[in-house]
């Protein structure tokens, strides 16, 4: 799976 | 964008709007954390400087503006407009306690070693714990208004309804954001102490007192 930040999330 | 995400989101702006309602309407923050809410302010500054040069979608973009200007608000508020009704000797908790860990931690796990990753990193992290002074105060208290439990319900609920968020985003995007599920999971753990007795009083219908 991808790892990595959640930018989109608040 | 799914149904927990946004049911969390809204759960959170809800508790936004709870509080202020509890300070206008009480005309006092009795109860309220400052170091609490000042954490808080904390990470949503450092979070969200992500606004002045990445756009997500409008939806992100007047929530972050909305959680920043409230949190900051409701600061005023507690400094100067209801400032008597403040009593910083049962607010003691040491959030220098807080602040180092979270800032090493940001040291150790962030996605790029640079100023705004690592002020990203660290709001995750400080976000987590933010809510202990606050606990730390409801402990030493031993009761609080109903309107300040349903104000740590909605913040609680809030970052409750983030773990279905990540599970559903890991089967269905095949994403996975390891420091932001880790800092919310220990978020949430913090909470169900809390939970228990709103659950078991609080929506009884009795006073949230705890035992003595």
């Amino acid at each position: 799976s991808m790892w990595g930040p959640a930018k989109d999330e608040l | 964008m799914n149904i927990f995400r946004l049911l969390g989101d809204l759960s959170h702006l809800a508790s936004i709007l709870i509080l202020l309602q509890k300070i206008q309407s009480t005309r006092s923050c009795r109860g309220i954390s400052f170091k609490t809410q000042a954490l808080y302010a904390t990470v949503f500054i450092t979070r969200y400087l992500d606004l002045f040069y990445d756009w997500v979608s409008l939806y992100n973009f007047v929530m972050k503006i909305f959680f920043i200007a409230s949190s900051c608000y409701v600061l005023y508020l507690m400094k100067y407009k209801y400032r008597p009704t403040h009593d910083p000797s049962i607010d003691t908790f040491r959030v220098e306690y807080l602040l180092g860990p979270c800032a090493v931690l940001a040291l150790l796990f962030h996605y790029r070693f640079t100023l705004p990753e690592l002020l990203w990193s660290f709001s995750i992290f400080l976000e987590s714990v933010a809510i202990l002074p606050q606990l730390f105060m409801l402990q030493r208290t031993g009761e609080a208004e109903t309107i300040t439990t349903h104000y740590l319900a909605a913040l609680g609920a809030y970052r409750a309804l983030y773990i279905p968020n990540w599970i559903y985003r890991w089967f269905t995007e095949d994403m996975v954001d390891p420091i932001a599920v880790t800092a919310g999971i220990v978020q949430t753990a913090l909470y169900l102490d809390f939970f228990y007795v709103y659950f078991t009083k609080v929506l009884q219908g009795q006073k949230f007192e705890l035992p003595a």
